[in-house]
């Protein structure tokens, strides 16, 4: 499954 | 973290400080859209989710924390406090239109089928149009008091910052995220009319002012 990308930016 | 992120968000926390000593220092919300607020901190609320079950770091909790709160309140100023110097005859843009596509894209593109996910995605597409109203009035009245401008000016060099940090976060972590990169390009690329002004007329001492 995908990572959560750029769930640790704004 | 890297340079261009971190520079990204102290430009966006910029903004807000500069519009909130706008309102507080004309003590008027004249030129502002209570609709581009509004659909902030409806992206705000919806992406921030995460606050309650996903730790990132104490920088990242702190940050969503200010852009919730300072968002709302800037709703309560408008709404209440400076409500007479607000003008809804200008603030016209059918939100709408911006929603309804939103939501459509969330459930097109995401990258989970869960309610969170859909949020998340839903707040960067609309995050990316949200200051569609507010440029609409700029176009209709033609001109802005400078503070505003510099409001605008911080806020779209957040987004336009965010493009480098996306670059590098691909040859240092191998990390790439279509859907925000693609939702902030689009966001940076509404504001190159506003910044060619902004750069032309407001940064050499000149008034905003649109050609009649």
């Amino acid at each position: 499954e995908k990572p959560r990308s750029a769930h640790d930016e704004l | 973290m890297n340079i261009f992120r971190l520079l990204g968000d102290l430009s966006h926390l910029a903004s807000i400080l500069i519009l909130l000593q706008k309102i507080q220092s004309t003590r008027s919300c004249r030129g502002i859209s209570f609709k581009t607020q509004a659909l902030y901190a409806t992206v705000f609320i919806t992406r921030y989710l995460d606050l309650f079950y996903d730790w990132v770091s104490l920088y990242n909790f702190v940050m969503k924390i200010f852009f919730i709160a300072s968002s709302c309140y800037v709703l309560y100023l408008m709404k209440y406090k400076y409500r007479p110097t607000h003008d809804p005859s200008i603030d016209t843009f059918r939100v709408e239109y911006l929603l309804g596509p939103c939501a459509v894209l969330a459930l097109l593109f995401h990258y989970r089928f869960t309610l969170p996910e859909l949020l998340w995605s839903f707040s960067i597409f609309l995050e990316s149009v949200a200051i569609l109203p507010q440029l609409f009035m700029l176009q209709r009245t033609g001109e802005a008091e400078t503070i505003t401008t510099h409001y605008l000016a911080a806020l779209g060099a957040y987004r336009a910052l965010y493009i480098p940090n996306w670059i590098y976060r691909w040859f240092t972590e191998d990390m790439v995220d279509p859907i925000a990169v693609t939702a902030g390009i689009v966001q940076t690329a509404l504001y190159l009319d506003f910044f060619y002004v902004y750069f032309t007329k407001v940064l050499q001492g000149q008034k905003f002012e649109l050609p009649a």
